[in-house]
């Protein structure tokens, strides 16, 4: 454990607390992509399958089980408590067109072709895409509300503090893992234009409104 | 090291 991981742990968390009090405070989940959410639940459902096969650490085992409780807590507040307030219309991007590579890639570029190992896989380069989703609805609707943009912003720090803590085990520890970094650059990436207008806009007061 | 071995990142 070093600091740019526990940023990033924290970071995350952060991400997933503010979805979910956003959602449970304003009693509506307008503006958020329902996609992207089952996207994250079968993201995580998926990796922290050795949850139950094996042990690393406490602090470990606990983020897990949150980040899982915490992803299936938002799919039932966005699919059931709030379903009147779903922005169904709006959230229309094709999750095929990131299910079909995603697992066609999983099956090519994995370490071991065990079923437990290609899931691991599947889980990192569907997280890699996950947001694409939300991202295309706020592109959509052309705006995002403040609190949705904090959720963003702190989602794809996360990641990116990851590259750095990849970056400090590289030289610390001699551990890497290419899947996990290549799908980790390419996540934050995605978020690229995201950060400019949060860094440009939101932070500045401004309401996240993309020029028509 | 790289390749498969037990994952402690999140």
């Amino acid at each position: 454990m070093n600091i740019f991981r526990l940023l990033g742990d924290v970071s995350h968390l952060l991400a997933i607390i503010i979805l979910l009090l956003k959602i449970w405070k304003t009693r509506s989940c307008a503006g958020i992509s329902g996609k992207s959410q089952l996207l994250f639940a079968l993201t995580y459902t998926t990796r922290y399958l050795d949850l139950v096969t094996n042990f690393v650490s406490v602090y470990n085992t606990f983020m897990k089980v949150v980040f899982l409780a915490a992803s299936y807590a938002t799919i039932w507040l966005i699919y059931m408590k709030f379903r009147a307030t779903y922005d169904q219309n709006h959230d229309t991007f094709r999750i095929e067109f990131l299910l079909l590579p995603v697992t066609i890639l999983s099956l090519v570029a994995n370490h071991e072709f065990t079923l437990i190992e290609i899931l691991w896989t599947w889980s990192i380069y569907l997280e890699a895409v996950a947001i694409l989703p939300q991202l295309f609805m706020v592109s959509k609707t052309g705006e995002a509300e403040s609190i949705t943009s904090h959720y963003l912003f702190a989602l794809g720090s996360y990641r990116g503090l990851y590259i750095l803590n990849w970056i400090y085990r590289y030289y610390m520890e001699s551990y890497y893992d290419l899947i996990a970094i290549f799908a980790g650059i390419l996540q934050t990436v995605l978020y690229c234009d995201f950060f400019y207008l949060y860094i440009t806009k939101v932070l500045r007061g401004q309401r996240l409104q993309l020029p028509a | 090291l790289c390749g498969v071995m037990y994952k402690d990142e999140l």
